[in-house]
Parts: C-alpha cells; sequence; structure tokens
C-alpha cells in the first residue's frame, strides 16, 4: 500500500508543480512505482511530464464528475515506473458543478481506492487555493508536503494552510498529517531567505533537503521533462533527489 | 471619473500583488487619489500596505455579502493619497456564499459605482484563480493588467486567461480591454526570460517598463510598505515608477 502526498500551499508560485513533478520522478527514477495526479486547471504537472493538457480527452475531471475511472485516464511518461493521471481543460468547471453533492469532499478519495495498491507513491499536484479540488486532495492523503518560499507573502499564509488541515483532519481524515515542509528557491546568500527559514522551524518540520534557486528547473518544463531527465547534475535536480532519499526513509 | 485596473493572471506567484500595491503606490505619490481593492483571500494586498487581515473588522468580503457599502471599509495607508479595501479573513467563504445569488458576477462592479469618482485610479488585486471573485474583478474594471514571470509555465496560462476575458467582454462588460502585460522577476541574463518575452510580445501588448528581479520587492512587504517608501532608489521601485509614467500617459 503506497503513500499518497498531497502537495499543498494555497500561495501561488512557491514551486507545487514542480515539487510534485520532480519528487516523483526521483521516486520513479529509484524503482519506485510513483502515481503523479495533477488536480490543478491550469495543467502545469502534466505539461512538465510531456503531457500537454489540450490533447488530453480524459482526465481528472472525468473522474471527478464520475465519467471515468482513475485507472482509465493514467497515461505512461518518459520514466516507465512514473504515471500521470493528467488534467484535461474543463477541470475549471468541477469547482462549481459538485458543490451540491453530498460526498464532494470524498470523490477522489474512493476513486484513488481502487488504484492505490498498483503505486509506491502517489503524489496530488494541488492549485493555489484552498477550495474543493485542494480539500479533495487532503481527503485522500495521508500526508501533505508543503513547498514553500523563502519569502514574507508565503510565510502569510501558512496560518490559514493549517487550520485548513487541521479542520480536514478532525472532520474527514484523521490520519492526516503534515510531512514537512521543503523549502524551494532557496538563496542562502539573501537575508529574507535565512529569516523566514528560521521561522518556519519554530513551527513546522521541516526537510534536510533544501531546492536552491536553479535555472534549470524553469527550463525543464518547456521540454516537457522533469529535470533528473533533463539535467540530472543540476542543483536542482541533486536537491529533489535528496527529498525523495528522505521521502524514502521515512 | 477613474480608471479601473483589475490585475490578473490565474499563474501563481507572478507578482500580482507586488504591481497592484507599487503600481498604485507610485501614482498615489504623484498626487494620485488611488484606491487598491484586496479581491485575494491571502490578503497579501493589505497587508503590503500594513494592513494586517486579521485585525480588519469590515472588508471586501463584507461588501460582496451586502452587509457594507465600499466606502465603510476603505482605510487610510502612509501615503496620504493611497487607501485601502482591505481583506478580511471570511473572504474565502464568499465564493461558495455568492454562487446562487443571480448578479452574482455584478456585485464589486455595482459596490464600485459609488466610489469611483472619488478616485483617479483603482487596482483590484485578484487570487490566482479564474473563480467568481476574479470575475468580479473582470465586471468591474476598465481594463486588464496581466503581470507576467518570463517563466514557461506562466506562458502556457495565457490561453486561458484570455479566453476568460474574452467571455467576460461578451457576456457582461464591452469596453474590458487588455491594457498590458507587465513583465517582472525579469532576468535579462538568462535565456528562458528572452525568449518568453519575445513570445508574449507577439500576441500581447507589453508594457515597456519592465520589472527587474530585486529582492527589495520582497523584502519590503514584511514592513508593510510599498517599495517606493521602503527603497526609492532601488531598480524595482525604479521600475514600477515607470510602470506609473506609462499608465498616465495612456
Ligand atoms: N527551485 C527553483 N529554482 C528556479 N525556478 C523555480 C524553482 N522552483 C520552481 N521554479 C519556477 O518558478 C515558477 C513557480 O513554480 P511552480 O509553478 O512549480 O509553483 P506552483 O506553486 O506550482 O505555482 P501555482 O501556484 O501557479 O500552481 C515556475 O515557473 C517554475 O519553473
Ligand atoms: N520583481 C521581483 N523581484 C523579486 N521578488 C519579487 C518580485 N516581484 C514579486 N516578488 C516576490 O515574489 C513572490 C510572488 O509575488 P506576488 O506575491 O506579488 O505574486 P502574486 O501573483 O500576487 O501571487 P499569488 O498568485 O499568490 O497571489 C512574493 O514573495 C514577492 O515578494
Ligand atoms: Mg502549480
Ligand atoms: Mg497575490
Amino acid at each position: 500500500m503506497g503513500r499518497v502526498f498531497a502537495v499543498v500551499n494555497q500561495k501561488g508560485g512557491v514551486g507545487k508543480t514542480t515539487t510534485s513533478v520532480n519528487a516523483a520522478a526521483s521516486l520513479a527514477a529509484a524503482e519506485k512505482r510513483t502515481l503523479l495526479i495533477d488536480m490543478d486547471p491550469q495543467g502545469n504537472a502534466s505539461s512538465g511530464v510531456g503531457v500537454s493538457p489540450r490533447t488530453v480527452k480524459q482526465g481528472t475531471y472525468d473522474v471527478l464528475i464520475g465519467r471515468a475511472n482513475l485507472a482509465d485516464v493514467v497515461k505512461d511518461t518518459a520514466i516507465a515506473t512514473l504515471k500521470i493521471a493528467p488534467t484535461s481543460r474543463d477541470l475549471v468547471a468541477a469547482e462549481y458543478e459538485l458543490i451540491d453533492r453530498e460526498d464532494r469532499d470524498l470523490i477522489l478519495k474512493t476513486a484513488l481506492e481502487r488504484v492505490r495498491r498498483k503505486f509506491d507513491f502517489v503524489f496530488i499536484d494541488c492549485p493555489p487555493s484552498l477550495g474543493l479540488l485542494t480539500i479533495n486532495a487532503l481527503c485522500a492523503a495521508d500526508a501533505v508536503i508543503v513547498p514553500m518560499q523563502c519569502e514574507y507573502f508565503a510565510l502569510e499564509g501558512l496560518g490559514q494552510l493549517t487550520e485548513t488541515i487541521a479542520r480536514i483532519k478532525a472532520a474527514r481524515n484523521p490520519k492526516l498529517k503534515v510531512e514537512g515542509v521543503v523549502l524551494t528557491m532557496y538563496d542562502g546568500r539573501n537575508n529574507l531567505s535565512r529569516e523566514v527559514a528560521d521561522e518556519v522551524r519554530k513551527h513546522f518540520r521541516v526537510f534536510d533537503a533544501i531546492i536552491p534557486r536553479n535555472v534549470r528547473l524553469s527550463e525543464a518544463p518547456s521540454f516537457g521533462q522533469p529535470v533528473i531527465l533533463y539535467d540530472a547534475r543540476s542543483s536542482g535536480a541533486q536537491g529533489y533527489l535528496e527529498l525523495a532519499k528522505e521521502l524514502l526513509g521515512n
């Protein structure tokens, strides 16, 4: 029975997709059977592994509205042990279409029950909000990975995030815990990065692996590749390999 | 009659709040009466001008659910000619509470009618989504300013954004136009920045003012100040002064 991680932070642009794609790809490279689920209407995780959302006929949207099983929408990627459940364009509409359903929080959890035994790790990439798509991920997950830029605005949002996780844990998913915070785009030369990192360590478990700011991480998606395929020797790729080792060790 | 700008991009972390706060502050510094409206539940624009969302008793949420007028919630900032309509914590709930109202798209537009003659410029900071809060801003605005990081994922999202703007223009707000794209966190040394900028210029009007990556822009919010007060000589502050000049000239 694999471990299911929701990669969540309502603050935008903190590295959720970059962490989902590259942590998943690093575990897959270590021969672990890994599934990446794209719950963001932008579809960045899908295009980050070479699957363009515009070309997807059935995706996570179809699973949420009950038109397809998760197993039906899973696609291959360039890494044999890495699969993706991609976003299709209409995922944007899902939040409004599901709002009246009694079980609206638990749809992904139920869909995942049927396939999770085929994978060692599952990563769910979430949009920058605490709406229904992220709630579904939190209800389906064993643990939460919180990517966090070392910036002031990102620090401000942690309170709201903690409240939401506590609410889901109490009402829907008692086993849910915060696996840890991943510091991303870290620049050790700048005071703000160090000050914010020190502040976060006071309240959360922070992974030892720190992801530096590294342009290779932002170039890789334009080739539809995880960074481990694009430039395995880069500091960005090394950071995510370290993170994968920590996740394996827990 | 002032000009109303919606600052929109569903991609997270591209500089929407930084642009809203600092373009508004630069125009206010040029003696223009300016209103900043925070439509993001994160409340970053509010704290960016020194108003903590936790302390706000009545904010944009109260205006949207009809409990207060916009004029009631407007607060002063450290710049005499800059006012803020801040977020209160419960704005997160607004999207679900308003969903059944017939006029749900036009609530902000109606609220703004009563106060807009008091201001020369209005900036509406939006959350990283194309949901009801952003739709309200697009219906209330004269024009859209699109902050854009020169990165691949940010480029991918422009199609969805253009579709949404066209839909609102056709159905709700015929005068709506794209004022321009502001390139943010620009690093001329890196190929990706230049390639993405060239690509954007093919499809959109791009402001001459380019905002460089500048750590002073990310330090200023921790002091609750726009960058023009925190470090007016910084390259970030200069970039936003240039942008303000362009907006004045149009
Ligand atoms: N360590 C890093 N170094 C340099 N660039 C990075 C790094 N991590 C992410 N990026 C780039 O920064 C941008 C934001 O990252 P990403 O899209 O992964 O964040 P996100 O949290 O998923 O955003 P959203 O809130 O829109 O979903 C992307 O263009 C990405 O390529
Ligand atoms: N030109 C810049 N140089 C350096 N840092 C910047 C710049 N512009 C913004 N930042 C920092 O980058 C982060 C993202 O910017 P900001 O929060 O303004 O984006 P946003 O689009 O409003 O994000 P969200 O999608 O969460 O609303 C912030 O921490 C901000 O301080
Ligand atoms: Mg993302
Ligand atoms: Mg913002």
